[in-house]
């Protein structure tokens, strides 16, 4: 079975980003889950909640930090004001794991949260079908991503 | 063929998980 991470970069590629979202290294920008999380709820992830993401990143880890904490804190009001919901502590990904090491698996724990965006938000519909036409192997991750999450839900 | 039958219930557990969650409901429960 694919790790957590590679089955949710496979899954994020198809939102068809203008940043690239090939492997781990060009997503610690955070440039690319910005752009996802505006598709994913276009109202609460707005213009002007994304023109604060940096774009041109290039090496600096301070502005992945930056960027990283914005789209944490982000996903983090949306569960709670949206979806009514705290985020489970062991879930919450180290940021700086990400930024300093490119950590894949800290990566997958904030990928899973975009999920859990995505399978929550009023176009949910339309994201379930797209993971349902995703290779089987990854939808299983993906089922077990999902699962993990609502077992872990704190209402 | 087992590894037919495996198939076949791996793709309905996938659809089972996929429908039963196109069906709940959306958004914050207040």
């Amino acid at each position: 079975e694919r790790p957590l991470c590679d089955s949710l970069i496979l899954w994020l590629q198809t939102f068809k980003t203008a940043s690239p979202c090939q492997d781990v290294k060009q997503l610690t920008s955070g440039v690319a889950m910005a752009q996802v999380l505006h598709q994913i709820d276009v109202a609460w992830f707005n213009e002007s909640w994304l023109s604060r993401i940096k774009e041109d990143v290039g090496d600096n880890w301070r502005i992945k930090a930056s960027n990283l904490k914005k789209i944490l804190q982000g996903i983090m009001s949306y569960y709670h004001e949206f979806l009514g919901q705290q985020i489970s502590e062991e879930l919450i990904p180290d940021l700086n794991q990400i930024t300093e090491c490119s950590d894949s698996t800290e990566l997958g724990r904030l990928l899973q949260l975009i999920l859990g965006c995505a399978v929550n938000c009023e176009k949910k519909q339309e994201h379930i079908k797209n993971i349902m036409t995703l290779e089987e192997s990854v939808q299983h991750v993906v089922m077990t991503a999902i699962q993990e999450l609502m077992s872990k839900e704190i209402v | 063929d087992p590894n037919m039958k495996a198939g076949a219930t791996s793709e309905g557990v996938l659809a089972n998980f996929f429908n039963s969650l196109l069906s709940k409901k959306t958004g914050c429960p207040g």
